[in-house]
């Protein structure tokens, strides 16, 4: 029942021409409303389970986070969704075959910089950069 | 939907890998990181050496600036005395891709048993260097005890040059690098510029021939490092002497697509 009244309340908010609405296709985003939008999720990669920490010396692992969750029109729970997602999305609706939905993925990375061993007891400290996830959004 | 988000949840999460799995997840890892495979060092179970002491602290500093905490802000191990005997370095360190310390692999003395002037040499092996990255800067960095003898109160003018060529019977081919003058009283550690000459073994490393000090009073007389203080490959591994270079890469690193 509560899934039937944000039907009808969305439905009133999407002011889209019906002409622009495929049948059928506009019912099956709100058939994915229980899912996720598009975020940024928890994902630790831990160099201590790797079994690498005779040769890591910093850090022991660090938080990359990943992306995840729906990107179905409208978009505008997801904040950080691009003019090319939006009008993606609107494609998709009307020919699901001529476009997929719009990708949830990273719209801004941050550097780590780990510090190892070489085979020759030389320290190094290397910056790798676009590793972990700061934000998400539909591209 | 709360069945899929918890299975996807419970995959990434909980699932155990397998061995075959394990070993694909870290070549993959490694293939990010530009290695050829997993470095293997020598366990040496003693004391943690200078390098990987000063290195963690430049860690710890880049780490921060990742984060955006610290902007330009870097601690460098080296005391208060001493400090202004180091050039900056913040921009060189912030804007690195890769920063690289070095094992001292010889030393040779010219000390109090033999005929002045006396000299310490000292060589780093500089062939495992990052593809596609240029030096920006190169420091050789020494720790100065407090000098015994009679030259406590004076001022040391210590050099570091670049052994050019070097001759069986007669001197070898110097070429000075960086001077420092520091006081004979004061405790820390010394970092001279050796851009230059690491730059010329990048180039041919056939003409790394490693590095010579030399230090003298004000009259010109020569002082034995061992007497002025200077710690060598035999003093205690906190504080032996070590090559630190810093990199920046030509271009963003260019994976094949698989």
């Amino acid at each position: 029942s509560v899934r039937r009244a944000m039907k009808k309340k969305e439905r009133k908010t999407n002011d889209l021409p019906q002409s622009n609405i495929v049948s059928g296709k506009y019912d099956h985003y709100h058939e994915s409303e229980g899912r996720e939008m598009c975020k940024r999720h928890e994902l630790y990669v831990s160099f201590r389970d790797l079994e690498w920490l005779d040769w890591v010396i910093a850090p022991q692992g660090y938080a990359a986070y990943y992306c995840h969750g729906e990107c179905s029109f409208p978009l505008d729970s997801c904040m950080n969704a691009t003019n090319h997602a939006i009008l993606q999305s609107l494609v998709h609706l009307m020919k699901p075959e001529a476009a997929p939905k719009a990708c949830c993925a990273p719209t801004k990375l941050s550097a780590i910089s780990v510090l190892y061993y070489d085979n020759s007891n030389n320290v190094i400290l290397k910056k790798y950069r676009n590793m972990v996830v700061k934000s998400c959004g539909c591209h | 939907g709360s069945f899929l988000k918890n299975h996807l949840h419970s995959s990434f999460i909980h699932r155990k890998l397998s061995g075959r799995e394990k070993k694909e997840i870290q070549r993959e890892i490694l293939s990010i990181m530009g290695l050829p495979g997993r470095p293997r060092p020598h366990s040496e179970g003693k004391l943690p050496s200078s390098a990987p002491l000063f290195m963690l602290d430049l860690y710890h500093a880049m780490a921060s600036e990742d984060e955006d905490d610290v902007s330009q802000g870097v601690s460098h191990p080296v005391p208060s005395s001493l400090s202004t005997q180091i050039p900056p370095l913040g921009t060189v360190i912030s804007e690195a891709d890769t920063v690289m310390s070095f094992v001292n692999m010889v030393e040779q003395d010219q000390d109090i048993f033999h005929q002045k002037p006396y000299w310490k040499e000292f060589k780093f092996d500089l062939t495992q260097l990052p593809k596609g990255e240029t030096v920006t800067a190169a420091e050789f960095r020494i720790y100065k005890m407090k000098s015994f003898g009679r030259s406590t109160n004076k001022t040391l003018h210590i050099s570091v040059y670049e052994i050019n060529k070097s001759h069986h019977k007669r001197e070898s081919n110097l070429f000075l690098l960086d001077v420092q003058n520091i006081a004979a009283k004061e405790e820390g550690w010394l970092a001279f510029d050796i851009t230059a000459a690491s730059n010329r073994w990048l180039l041919n490393p056939k003409y790394n021939l490693g590095l010579r000090l030399y230090i003298e009073l004000d009259g010109g007389q020569s002082v034995d490092p061992g007497l002025a203080g200077l710690v060598g490959r035999r003093g205690p591994r906190p504080k032996q002497p070590f090559l630190v270079t810093f990199f920046r890469a030509n271009q963003p690193p260019i994976r094949a697509p698989r």
